[in-house]
């Protein structure tokens, strides 16, 4: 199912972008 | 031209060598700082990389990131 695919991906780019933000945010 | 800047900035932590493109040991090597697994890399890179090249530029990389903040593929 395209759909499942598609939130599964959205997920994981959630997961690692959220990821990106965080480290740059706590960063000095 | 916010999100250009952005992704730009987050490309550049992803490419370290500064290669012009990011490959799976680019991402893998993130795992500590990120706090993901090594298959949640390996999916990440799945999505971002379209075309399925094996390499990551800076455009699937954008568009990857819009897809996360407008939850479409807009570029």
């Amino acid at each position: 199912d395209p759909n499942i695919k598609g939130a599964a991906s959205e997920g994981v780019l959630a997961n690692f972008f959220n990821s990106l933000l965080s480290k740059k945010t706590g960063s000095p | 031209l916010a999100l250009l800047e952005k992704s730009r900035e987050f490309f550049q932590i992803c490419d370290r060598e500064e290669k012009g493109f990011i490959n799976r040991a680019d991402l893998q090597h993130l795992q500590t700082e990120l706090s993901l697994s090594s298959n949640e890399l390996q999916d990440v890179f799945d999505v971002l990389d379209a075309d399925q090249n094996g390499s990551l530029t800076l455009e699937e990389f954008t568009t990857g990131f819009s897809q996360f903040l407008f939850g479409e593929k807009t570029i």
